[in-house]
């Protein structure tokens, strides 16, 4: 199965 | 106040052409330092990043900062009225609510700036940007998605579908080779990430603004496509890989 996460949970907020 | 004048508008529909497919709405953050734009598609595993810089534009009056939200799709059919270079201005006043000259409405959008690290990657590649659209249409006519291999000798292509497999490897080339057809590649050591093709497909469209597109990859990183405008600064996509589990 291909999973794929959020592109947000790579990332910190500004 | 705002005011923003570029006597080519043919760029800024190019700049346009390039997002609107991934994203539907987002804010122009405009300041004194240029404006830039930082939007997610819906499904929230791509992400673009745009700045326009204010030397690129003829006239760029900036006087606080502002965010204005807007719908590209109106932006882009109201911008279809402009030849490519027709000069296009650009005005808000600080009621916020309206640009002038083309009267489009301003939205609220809420939307959440993310930080992102510049620096680290464990590949990166510069190829021509024509290149790197033909593979991605080629492959996306056979598979859903392809692995893009990293090494020392060059960068390679993978897609599998239903009846058959593809392979497209790009060797890199001498430091004489001519800048539209240059493969360099600066590498720690070799990365292998799957993507999905139709968000890659969707970047390439922003191939008419740079010769070179330049390919970002770490292991447990989203892969980063890069183009750099001459005059304007840069735009960057920004996809998750998938991971086979």
């Amino acid at each position: 199965v291909n999973q794929q996460s959020q592109i947000t949970s790579f990332f910190s907020k500004k | 106040m705002l005011e923003l004048r570029l006597t080519r508008a043919g760029l800024l529909k190019k700049v346009l052409e390039s997002i609107r497919d991934l994203v539907t709405d987002a804010n122009f953050d405009c300041a004194a330092t240029g404006c830039s734009l930082q939007a997610m598609d819906s499904s929230r595993v791509a992400m673009l990043s745009l700045l326009l810089r204010p030397d690129g534009f003829e006239h760029y009056r900036c006087d606080r900062n502002i965010s204005m939200g807007m719908n590209l799709a109106n932006m882009a059919r109201m911008l279809r009225c402009a030849s490519d270079d027709d000069t296009v201005t650009i005005n808000a006043d600080d009621a916020q609510d309206k640009i002038s000259d083309y009267e489009m409405k301003l939205m609220h959008i809420t939307s959440e700036n993310l930080e992102i690290p510049e620096a680290g990657y464990e590949a990166i590649v510069k190829m021509p940007a024509s290149l790197f659209a033909r593979i991605c249409k080629d492959l996306g006519t056979i598979g859903d998605t392809v692995m893009i291999s990293v090494t020392k000798e060059g960068i390679q292509f993978f897609t599998r579908g239903d009846i058959r497999t593809a392979n497209i490897f790009c060797r890199k080339t001498t430091p004489v080779a001519k800048e539209k057809e240059a493969i360099s590649i600066e590498m720690e050591k070799p990365v292998s990430l799957t993507l999905a093709l139709r968000y890659l497909i969707s970047f390439t469209k922003a191939t008419p603004l740079a010769k070179q597109v330049t390919i970002s990859m770490s292991y447990g990183r989203p892969i980063v496509v890069e183009y750099k405008m001459e005059i304007m600064d840069h735009i960057r996509f920004y996809l998750v890989p998938k991971v086979e589990e």
